[in-house]
């Protein structure tokens, strides 16, 4: 069961004048990071349960957490996955999704089956150094998400065999 | 290249051949150019002096020099150039490195910052800050947020509401920024915003600054009992990454800009993944 209470509570003892600032001893941080995990834990659950109501169907949503630094275990090792792009704003915005993928050639195609034009690049020197071990995708597929206002779309993607002769990620040698 | 840039319809960042750093921003909707030089700096941290024994620590600010030291003279940089976007990574030092992004339809560049484990072996506390530096004439004011809604005017060496004897040049103009810092003159608005709240100040005319990530080594004596000096899992020090989203435009038209890109960055799109290939999708 999902809940957001325990992310409420992780947020109101947050509001503490040392966590609001970051003046707290570092035990307290851990402390203070720990319950907004469990928060965020249980609202992850609360989302996808809401996502397959709103979806009518039911899947196992897998939530990216650490994006910034090009990790995804889900996206690293699927050949085939589902993107849904939840825009919580009372207006349509434009944003671009950027996935760690081990691919190097993938089909994208939005809600109506339309092919969305997507780009597979290397991930740079500077981030696979800082993940420290964690993840192994080697390069990131970029696509822009339309999003409806106050909703959702989902994108389809699929790892394609890349054709003979075709250009892989984009280089990036340095010039 | 001879000048290497980044373009989308909207904005050019080009980029001094030599040095390898930002050396300006066209804003090419409205034929607006800008001189704008970046880098990273920093201040050391301060273990007391004559004036006061005060250190830097987590509640003090409180840095040696008034001017912070450059990250490196130059940046070595490569350029990804794709049909979506465009960007440039910048590798300043062994623990500083950004990307500067155009994507095909945004009107804003995107930073992105990559900043430690700060070293510390030559035992000074390091206070790492983003700064661009352009010609404009700000006549010491600068904008920051008040915690996302009104936008405050900030003056160096200046309280509102009482008379105000400076004693710390860099320290004491600095100010929380929770989502955005801009500077502006009658023609051009540099408006940066954050991912975060982070400190920020315009400690000269023209010049525009955010504090991105510190580690020190004693404490303030203000409370906290601890110095600010996280090892992080590897005992190295803390690696952080953030975004910087900069504007420039007229003053006229900023605001429409930065208010509407804060609010996407405050409520950003949330992205799930699910296996397979079954669109979840009904259109009703």
């Amino acid at each position: 069961a999902g809940d957001s209470a325990t992310l409420k509570r992780a947020v109101a003892v947050a509001q503490h004048h040392d966590a609001v600032s970051g003046t707290e001893k570092q035990n307290v941080v851990y402390d203070y990071a720990k319950r907004l995990a469990g928060g965020w834990d249980k609202c992850q659950v609360l989302v996808a349960n809401a996502l397959s109501i709103l979806t009518g169907t039911k899947q196992n949503f897998a939530f990216c957490n650490n994006l910034n630094i090009s990790v995804c275990p889900q996206t690293e090792s699927l050949s085939a996955f589902t993107v849904t792009v939840y825009n919580p704003l009372g207006r349509p915005v434009s944003s671009v999704v950027r996935l760690p993928v081990n691919g190097s050639v993938y089909s994208v195609s939005d809600a109506r089956g339309q092919t969305v034009p997507n780009q597979v690049v290397a991930v740079s020197a500077v981030t696979r150094r800082v993940r420290n071990g964690r993840g192994y995708a080697v390069n990131e597929l970029v696509f822009e998400a339309s999003v409806p206002a106050v909703g959702f779309t989902t994108f389809t993607v699929s790892r394609q065999q890349p054709s003979t002769g075709a250009p892989g990620p984009s280089d990036q040698t340095p010039s | 290249d001879q000048t290497p840039s980044i373009q989308n319809k909207h904005i050019r960042v080009r980029f001094d051949p030599v040095t390898g750093l930002i050396s300006g921003i066209d804003n090419l909707e409205k034929n607006l150019s800008l001189p704008v030089t970046h880098n990273f700096y920093w201040y050391t941290g301060s273990k007391g002096d004559y004036r006061s024994g005060q250190t830097s620590g987590a509640y003090i600010f409180r840095p040696v020099e008034g001017k912070p030291y450059p990250m490196a003279a130059n940046a070595s940089i490569y350029k990804v150039q794709t049909a979506m976007f465009e960007e440039i990574h910048q590798n300043f030092s062994s623990w500083c490195s950004q990307v500067v992004r155009l994507h095909r339809n945004q009107r804003m560049v995107e930073l992105e910052w990559t900043v430690g484990p700060i070293p510390l072996a030559d035992s000074r506390g390091k206070e790492i800050i983003s700064r661009f530096d352009t010609p404009l004439k700000t006549d010491g004011l600068f904008y920051t947020d008040s915690n996302g809604r009104e936008i405050l005017q900030r003056r160096r060496d200046y309280r509102p509401t009482w008379h105000f004897n400076q004693t710390e040049p860099v320290a004491g103009n600095y100010y929380p920024v929770n989502t955005r810092i801009f500077i502006r003159d009658g023609k051009f608005q540099l408006s940066v915003l954050t991912d975060r709240s982070q400190g920020g100040s315009s400690i000269e005319d023209g010049s525009l600054e955010l504090m991105v990530h510190r580690r020190l080594i004693f404490d303030d004596g203000r409370g906290v009992g601890e110095a600010l000096n996280e090892p992080g899992e590897d005992g190295k020090g803390l690696v952080v990454r953030g975004k910087h989203l900069l504007f420039l435009d007229t003053p006229s038209a900023s605001g429409q800009l930065h208010r509407l890109a804060a609010e996407q960055q405050y409520m950003a799109p949330l992205v799930v993944v699910a296996g397979g290939t079954g669109a979840a999708y009904r259109t009703s």
